[in-house]
């Protein structure tokens, strides 16, 4: 899957 | 992190200090929609739950437990202490009309269908109509507190920077969320008509019903 989102974000 | 992010975060920041200070030295939920704050609530809940899986960033983590905090804080304010003051005759919207819908499409859009990963969907779709009932409160009463307006542009104002975030991380780093790219800018646009009154009418928004 590209773009795997790291769910760094708030 | 770049610029965007960190103000966007800090701005979103701001918003929840902004009504919870509000609600706390006036005494006085009016004006403010309950069913909003239960949503934001819910968005956090759902979202943060990695809190206990994931450790990114002590920063990260920090915001995560005051944004918790605060909304929790915020819907006790509303409901328990200062529940004389809410005003449940205007805030009427159906959020029903929203969780469902809502929790349906995060389970045919995804990107994985874990259960940590629907409700990070769910949180990320709820967000985008969270404020609903809060701009349906204000266009029946027809008018907003200034600085209830102020919690709103700075709400409004925090995913609009996330957009320029997206547009930052997918040129340098490659990085793009479809999800919350299409999500935020449904949540940007729903302030729209709230941020022309808020920029032309400066003082007393009043949002034409």
């Amino acid at each position: 899957q590209d773009h795997i989102n790291p769910k760094d974000e708030l | 992190m770049n610029i965007f992010r960190l103000a966007g975060d800090l701005s979103h920041l701001a918003a929840i200090i902004i009504l919870l200070l509000k609600i706390w030295k006036t005494r006085s939920c009016a004006g403010i929609s309950g069913k909003s704050q239960i949503l934001f609530a819910l968005v956090f809940t759902t979202r943060y739950l990695d809190l206990l899986t994931s450790f990114i960033s002590l920063y990260n983590t920090c915001m995560k437990i005051i944004y918790i905090g605060c909304a929790y804080a915020t819907v006790h304010l509303i409901y328990m202490k200062f529940k004389a003051t809410y005003d449940g005759n205007h805030d009427t919207f159906r959020i029903e009309f929203l969780i469902v819908p809502v929790g349906g499409l995060s389970f045919l859009v995804n990107h994985d269908f874990s259960p940590l990963e629907i409700l990070w969907t769910f949180s990320i779709y709820l967000e985008s109509v969270a404020i609903l009932p809060q701009l349906f409160l204000i266009s029946k009463t027809g008018e907003a507190e200034t600085i209830t307006t102020h919690y709103l542009f700075c709400l409004g104002v925090y995913r609009a920077l996330y957009l320029f975030n997206w547009i930052w991380r997918f040129y340098f780093e490659g990085f793009f969320d479809m999800i919350a790219i299409v999500a935020g800018v449904v949540q940007t646009i729903l302030y729209c008509d709230f941020f022309y009154l808020y920029v032309t009418k400066g003082e007393k928004v009043a949002i034409p019903s």
